[in-house]
């Protein structure tokens, strides 16, 4: 607050990800965010059948970053009908991993005293950007002459904020962060660094157009030693800059 | 200002990417 400018790193609004319907009354919706190094699964649970909810409790399938519940679901009085909670739930990403198909797949299972219910989500992949992503600039330029052609892939991003930037304290904001940039024929080139909790870097190159309008679009190169990660990084830059 | 060769590794880079 006061601080005017200052861009927090990107929230997902809610969504449904159990109707009442399937889960005997229970309804819940979901985001996922990254908050201070740590990532939340934050949700709310709706009673909508006629009976009180209680004896909560979460586990995640494993999946392809190794998600986990860090603490055990927190709501610690029952639900009455009609009645909503907030939780915030801490997630690490020590849990067993599989490689889940879309990679940002994430199955969970949520219990109460009435029954169990199973649902997926998939999660945007900034929330594993972390805090200490920056590259240092030799090793940047190494890692990008060394990682082959075969592993880069383009993207198109459009209605894009209007300069460079805007663009560069978005992507900041959410561990995106600008090793270099360069002005050549009239076009902003940004060298940028991402690396994924599981240590996976990513190198990313946008080219964008200065003092086009903002419906402009950026052009997106990724490089990456695991280049399967490359359209799910994609998916969060154009999240992160449309928001 | 130091000239530690990578502003100008950065300029060639982003050159060679506009006018390969």
């Amino acid at each position: 607050p006061g601080t005017g400018g200052v861009i927090g790193s990107f929230v997902p609004p809610k969504s449904v990800w159990l109707h009442a319907m399937k889960g005997k009354g229970l309804e819940i919706s979901g985001t996922f965010t990254r908050r201070s190094g740590a990532v939340f699964m934050d949700l709310n649970f709706t009673n909508r059948a006629l009976q009180v909810m209680s004896d909560f409790a979460i586990q995640f399938n494993r999946n392809s970053f190794g998600l986990a519940p860090a603490a055990p679901l927190q709501i610690l009085t029952p639900l009455a009908p009609n009645q909503s909670t907030e939780v915030s739930l801490p997630l690490n990403t020590v849990g067993s991993v599989m490689k889940m198909d879309p990679l940002n797949n994430l199955q969970v299972a949520i219990k109460n005293n009435i029954d169990v219910f199973y649902f997926s989500v998939v999660y945007t992949l900034h929330i594993l950007f972390m805090e200490d992503g920056k590259m240092e600039r030799q090793m940047f330029l190494a890692t990008w002459k060394d990682i082959p052609n075969e592993n880069e892939a383009q993207f198109q991003i459009r209605e894009c904020p209007p300069n460079s930037d805007a663009v560069s304290n978005k992507l900041q904001a959410s561990n995106v962060f600008t090793v270099a940039r360069r002005t050549v024929d009239g076009q902003d080139m940004l060298y940028q660094s991402i690396k994924l909790t599981n240590g996976i870097w990513v190198l990313a190159e946008l080219r964008m157009q200065p003092g086009s309008p903002s419906c402009a679009y950026v052009e997106l190169c990724l490089k990456c030693r695991a280049p399967e990660v490359s359209p799910f990084v994609s998916q969060a830059f154009e999240a992160i800059l449309k928001n | 200002e130091l000239d530690d060769g990578l502003d100008e590794a950065f300029s060639r880079l982003a050159e060679s990417r506009t006018n390969p």
